[in-house]
């Protein structure tokens, strides 16, 4: 898995990142 | 866009003051609902009726067993060094006096440490605390334990400065506890402006006697209810998101900011979200708790009652430290939860409220807090809700229905975007 950035790891944090922008 | 949507309709839309105004017509029509009294339980069935109307789902009431103290009759007049009436505020639980009332000559201490240091001059007097304040939650101990401290060291009563952050002679009450093997004196809370004339007088070398008359009175445990209200998640249903506020208040002025606005803006996440047709993944769940002000005692039943399902909490929220403009969100759980939730409030752009702060609690979520589940808490202006906190000005007119639109705008976006979300958040 690729590094993590806060124990989560950063593809994840970037889904989580795009899911959330996607509610604007 | 689920976002400005959101946003639009609450702060510039046809919902905008809507809170307010609901708000206006509980608190105008029922008054202040001290833990106990039949206004609080008529405010419970006026919004178990509203919220039924407003068409939510599960709209139901779980019983739970409350502290009723009532204040009764008081007064304090200092008689020496001269006459003068002072405006007081028995605290919550405290017993009374006897009916000719406790007549002592006072003993003026500014700190605990200073009390223990002169406790040989406080037996036989009526002690009263001028402790400066510092901040809520540090300078409330001398509320909450004032009068048992007082009675270790042989003192007839306490009287202590209100704890506020700004004054124009207004006494704020609260709850105070008493100990388990320490006698139980009456006490109760005076202005910052007469703790500080008495601490002035004393150190003079005035000698000053009160009279005290307090008809507090403590009754049976009485019946009460949390009000539940949901909209029912599409997806996880058994899985939650609970927004919240106490719907009781003191038994002063209306009870309007402490905890109203907390209430309706965690009614109004609920309501600007089904008027969009939105339905989250994961159930959002209103819960209007009763008898906060004692402790979270309405709040510790529901948590008794549904804690086995607290993995399937991924955040619980409580505004209960006023709906003026948010400074941000205060927020406690794991970095992971955090990153994520500091994500969520940047939806917030629009409004200009997007900080994320430390330590997310509330008195009715921290059970859920302590058991793992991330918590959130709506952070406002402290030093305008702690002059108006536990006092007669906590009235409609302390609110600014412009700015609890914006307060419901923040509550409503994070619990939906949350609520929404594939995942939970994830736990420490």
């Amino acid at each position: 898995k690729p590094i993590y950035k806060n124990d989560i790891s950063r593809r994840t944090f970037q889904e989580i990142k795009e899911e959330i922008a996607s509610y604007r | 866009d689920v976002a400005k949507a959101i946003i639009d309709l609450a702060v510039y839309g046809k919902a905008q003051n809507r809170s307010y105004e609901r708000l206006a017509l509980l608190v105008d029509t029922v008054g202040p609902r001290p833990s106990g009294s039949r206004s609080l339980e008529k405010a419970i069935q006026i919004m178990y009726q509203n919220l039924r109307e407003d068409g939510l789902e599960n709209v139901h009431l779980e019983p739970v067993k409350i502290p009723h103290w009532e204040r009764g009759e008081e007064s304090a007049v200092m008689l020496e060094p001269r006459i003068h009436r002072m405006a007081i505020l028995g605290l919550g639980s405290s017993i009374g006096t006897p009916p000719e009332g406790i007549t002592a000559e006072v003993l003026v201490v500014t700190s605990f440490e200073e009390l223990q240091r002169r406790a040989p001059e406080a037996r036989g007097k009526i002690v009263v605390y001028n402790q400066p304040y510092v901040n809520y939650s540090t300078t409330v101990q001398y509320r909450v334990q004032g009068a048992v401290e007082a009675a270790k060291v042989g003192a007839l009563a306490s009287l202590i400065r209100s704890v506020a952050s700004f004054s124009i002679y207004s006494p704020h009450t609260g709850i105070q506890e008493y100990q388990d093997g320490v006698p139980k004196i009456p006490t109760a809370c005076i202005t910052v402006e007469d703790a500080e004339m008495m601490s002035r007088m004393a150190s003079r070398g005035n000698r000053i006697v009160i009279q005290l008359k307090m008809g507090a009175k403590n009754y049976p445990d009485a019946d009460s209810f949390n009000t539940v209200a949901e909209i029912i998640g599409s997806k996880y249903p058994e899985q939650v998101v609970l927004v919240s506020g106490h719907l009781d208040s003191w038994d002063v002025g209306q009870g309007a900011m402490d905890d109203g606005g907390g209430a309706f803006i965690s009614w109004e996440a609920l309501s600007l979200i089904k008027d969009l047709g939105l339905r989250p993944k994961r159930t959002l769940r209103l819960v209007l708790w009763t008898a906060e002000e004692q402790g979270g005692v309405g709040a510790f039943q529901y948590y008794l009652l549904h804690q086995a399902n607290v993995s399937n909490y991924s955040l619980v929220m409580e505004s209960d430290l006023g709906t003026f403009l948010p400074s941000g969100l205060q927020f406690t759980g794991s970095d992971e939860a955090r990153a994520i939730v500091e994500e969520v409030m940047r939806l917030l752009q629009p409004v200009n409220v997007t900080r994320v702060f430390r330590a997310g609690e509330g008195t009715d979520i921290n059970f859920w807090i302590q058991a793992g589940v991330p918590g959130a808490s709506l952070l406002d202006d402290l030093y305008r809700y702690f002059s108006f906190h536990h006092s007669d000005g906590d009235t409609m007119t302390a609110l600014d229905p412009k700015q609890m639109n914006v307060a419901a705008a923040v509550w409503a976006v994070v619990s939906y975007v949350i609520a929404d979300m594939e995942e939970m958040l994830p736990r420490s």
